[in-house]
Formats: C-alpha cells, structure tokens, sequence
C-alpha cells in the first residue's frame, strides 16, 4: 500500500519543506521507494533537493490535464527518492481553477495513476504557508496531515483554525477519511520557557496525536539548503538529521499500526 | 502626508507581523498617528495586539464595498495607534474577488477615504505569506513595500521572486510608483557563520535599500504576543525592542529625505 502524507500548516516558517525533504530523504535511506510533491510556487523543496527550476516542470500542468504526474517525476541525488519540482508558474494555479467544477479534487484526480500502481511506499506533499487552493487539494487528496509546529505563541494560535477546517474537510463529504499522521514540534530549544510551555500545551490538547520525537533548532538544519542536500546526507551525525531520522521510524510505525 | 507601507514577503516566517506591529507601535510611541491594517487571515497581528477576532471585523466587508474602512477601525492598549483587525472570513475573500473586474485595486479603492483624510501619518498593512490577491492588492495600493527578510538561505532564495514580482507591478502600470521603504534583517544571531553570510549577500545586492539596523533573535520577542503586546511595551529595555525602536527613527528619516 502506498501511504500518502500532506505537510502543512498555514503559518509560515515553521518547517514544513524542512520536514517534508528530510522526512523523504530519511524514509528512502531505509530503501522506500519515496516520491516528494512540490506543491508551493516558492519551490523550497525543489532548491533543497538541488534540483534546478525549470519553467513548465510543475504540477501545473497534470492539475490542468495537460500532462500525467508521472510524466513530471525527476530523479534526485538520493537513491529511491524521486520529486516532481515545482516553479513560481505553479501560483497562476489558484485562480485559474477557483472557478472551475470540481476545483479541490484536481491533484485526487491527477495523483490516481501513481497511488494505484503501487510504485512508490511513501508520497510526501509539501504545501504552502496558506489554506488556498493548493493545500485544500492536498488536504482532500490524501488520507494523513502530518502539521509541523513551531514551538512559539502564533504557531499555537494556527493550530486551532487548521484542526477545525480539518474536521469541516470531513465532515461535509469533501474528504471523510482525512486523518493527522500527527503534530510534530519542530525548532525546539529547550533553553527558553515559551517553548516549554508551547509543547505542555500542545501535548495537553492533542495528546497521542503529538509525535514523541521534537526536532532540535540546529544551525546545520538551517544551513544544509544552501548546499542542496537535507541534512540527514549533509550532517548525518547531527542532532537535527539524527532527530529526522526517529521520525521516519515513528511514522512508519505509525503506518503500520493504522 | 500620510505615509503608507505594505509589510510583505510571500516566505513565511520572516517576521512579517512582529515588524508590523512594533513598527507601528514605536512609531505612536513616537507621537505619530498609526493605522495597522491586518490583511492576513490568520490575524496574527490582531492578537499580537490584545484584540479579539470577530467575526465579520475584518477588512473583508470593506473590499466587497458593503461599507468604509473608517466603520472597521478600533482602538488598542496603545495611545495613537489603531487597528483594522482580522479574522478566518478573510481567506473566502481570494475566490471572491479572483473573477472581478479590477480586482487587483479593491484595496486602493477602500483606502481612498482614509488616505485623503490626513488623520493618520502612517498607515502599515500586515500582508500573508503569498503572492496571493490579497498581497497583490497591498502592493497596488502603496507607495512604498518593507521586506523583512531572515538571516536564512530560504529567505534569500525568495527575495529574488519578490523584486521580479515588484518590478512586473511597476512596469505593467499596476502601481507605477511602487517602491521599497527596504529590506530588514531580522532574527539575526550574529553567532552563526550562516546569518553573516545571508547579510552580507544581501548588502552587497541591495546596498542603500537594506536597513542599517538589524533585529536580533530575542526570545522576548517571540513572548511577547502571548501577552497581546508589542515586544516594545512588554519588554522595552531589551534588544529587540530597542532594535525595533531604531526602525522606526530609520524609517521616519527615509519618509523625510523621500
Ligand atoms: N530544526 C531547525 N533548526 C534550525 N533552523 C530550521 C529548522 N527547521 C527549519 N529551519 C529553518 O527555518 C526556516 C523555515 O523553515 P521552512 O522554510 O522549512 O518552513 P516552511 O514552513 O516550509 O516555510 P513556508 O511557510 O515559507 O513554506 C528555514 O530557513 C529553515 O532552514
Ligand atoms: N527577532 C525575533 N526573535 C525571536 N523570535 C522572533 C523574532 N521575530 C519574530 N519571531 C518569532 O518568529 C515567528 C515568526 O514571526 P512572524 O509570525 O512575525 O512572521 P511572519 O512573517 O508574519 O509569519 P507568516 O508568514 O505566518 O505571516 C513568530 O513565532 C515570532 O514570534
Ligand atoms: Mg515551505
Ligand atoms: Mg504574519
């Protein structure tokens, strides 16, 4: 069965592309096969992976049928882990489908060929900082939300707004399976308060929902795009890609209890 | 004159509403009188100011001409500064308007009246982060766009997008006299080797236009909302409030040299 996860979050910064690259990344070092979706016209996944962007190779033209998913699948520098990139053409896309029928089920639409044939293990999603068209068809396109969540008071207050349009996506028919694959607390320095509290708070309201690996803020985190590479090739033996590589292992235990 | 600047970056999590909201708060500290307008959904810079959300507050009935923006402003904590707050109903604005004649300049049409009132010297917009229509019509109403900008490489990536999209604004005579108020550094931790380069990369491609002073990282900062107050007020003495107290002393001489 190949499992599908959206990465998003509505705030900005709070480690969405940092999470959906080193969370694909980490699962294919454990040889699964792995497809990481670009889904934000900012295209950080895409830099991260050091892949270049490329005009018209986005997933503009699969959610337009003008194209198959698979015909925009690229390779990258790691073994097993393959990207469909994405480009700044890719934000034209909210306005040219808001009108459309059947505007949120694009990407369900474009991804059946690639969730029936069982190639891939794992499809990641990275979404962008919004809850526009781009992320409703992320939301209503798979069956687990894993919201990276930063340890800090805005990020909490997000929190709220995105569990209830989450509960709206389900309960009006748009997609009643939808699920959290969990909230996983990302930038977390144990030095100050705010972040003590945020993560009491969080693991209060949310309980089992919250994974139990917190990633550490790290410099080298921070650093790794700049080289192209996640930080689990680039620092493998630093606390962030050490951090990356338990919550590979959480999720996939995690897919395998259901 | 009443001076109108767009705080905006489609990265998320630069410090878009800490540099709105304690910009405007040192500049009414500074006995200048502030408007604040929230034109984010997630009304960040509503509740970094202590302010309810209610729904229906927002500057949303307002670009649908149901009434003035002068019906939506409200009073907060401090002296000479004033809100047009936010709530979630702002988002169903982008489909709404997405189809409409002119909709790139339903803003500029509702800020008419406050604009030629002369009540208010500066006038700040917290914009989201995307390149969306409610960002577009920010930029098309201004004269001047403030960029905060991270010390991180993904920050920087982006920055190069936001000067394309400033300049196509600017030469399809969208808003022809759109320009920047500048760039500002923020989160800066002058100890890592990362930030140090981002900065210099940025003065060495922008010169003039990036702000002298730097905000540094400060967890006092990133407190203060939690408090509903400026990091200005909350915690006047520390670094990141005086930082913030100095851009507004920068930015009042840019506005006076024009
Ligand atoms: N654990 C970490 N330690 C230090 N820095 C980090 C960490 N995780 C992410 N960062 C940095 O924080 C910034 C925000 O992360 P990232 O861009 O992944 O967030 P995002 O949610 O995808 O942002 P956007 O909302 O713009 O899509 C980036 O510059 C990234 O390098
Ligand atoms: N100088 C600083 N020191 C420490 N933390 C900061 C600083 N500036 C901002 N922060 C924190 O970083 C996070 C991101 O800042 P903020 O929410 O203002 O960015 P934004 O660009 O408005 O985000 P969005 O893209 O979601 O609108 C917040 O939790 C904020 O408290
Ligand atoms: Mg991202
Ligand atoms: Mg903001």
């Amino acid at each position: 069965a190949t499992h599908t996860i959206a990465v998003g979050n509505q705030k900005g910064g709070v480690a969405k592309t940092t999470t959906a690259v080193n969370l694909a990344a980490a699962l294919a070092l454990e040889n699964k096969r792995v497809l990481l979706i670009d889904l934000d016209p900012q295209a950080n996944a895409t830099s991260g992976l050091g892949i270049e962007k490329v005009p018209g190779s986005s997933i503009y033209a699969a959610l337009m049928d003008e194209c198959t998913v698979e015909d925009l699948i690229r390779p990258t520098s790691i073994p097993g882990l393959e990207l469909v990139p994405s480009e700044l053409e890719l934000a034209g896309v909210e306005v040219d489908i808001a009108r459309s029928d059947q505007h949120l089920y694009r990407l369900a639409k474009a991804l059946r060929g690639v969730h029936g044939s069982n190639v891939y293990d794992f499809i990641i999603l990275d979404c962008p900082p919004s809850l526009g068209i781009l992320t409703m068809n992320a939301m209503a396109a798979v069956k687990q939300l894993l919201v990276p969540m930063q340890c800090e008071y805005y990020a909490l207050e997000g929190l709220t707004t995105l569990i209830e349009v989450v509960d709206q996506l389900r309960t009006s028919g748009v997609n009643p399976g939808l699920g959290f694959a969990g909230v996983l607390m990302t930038m977390y320095d144990s030095r100050t308060n705010l972040a003590e509290q945020v993560v009491s708070n969080v693991r209060d309201y949310l309980g089992e929902c919250v994974f139990n690996v917190m990633i550490p803020r790290s410099v080298r985190v921070s650093e790794a795009p700049s080289f192209g590479e996640p930080v689990v090739t680039y620092a493998p033996g630093t606390a962030g890609a050490k951090a990356y590589k338990d919550l590979a292992f959480e999720l996939m235990e995690r897919c395998a209890r259901g």
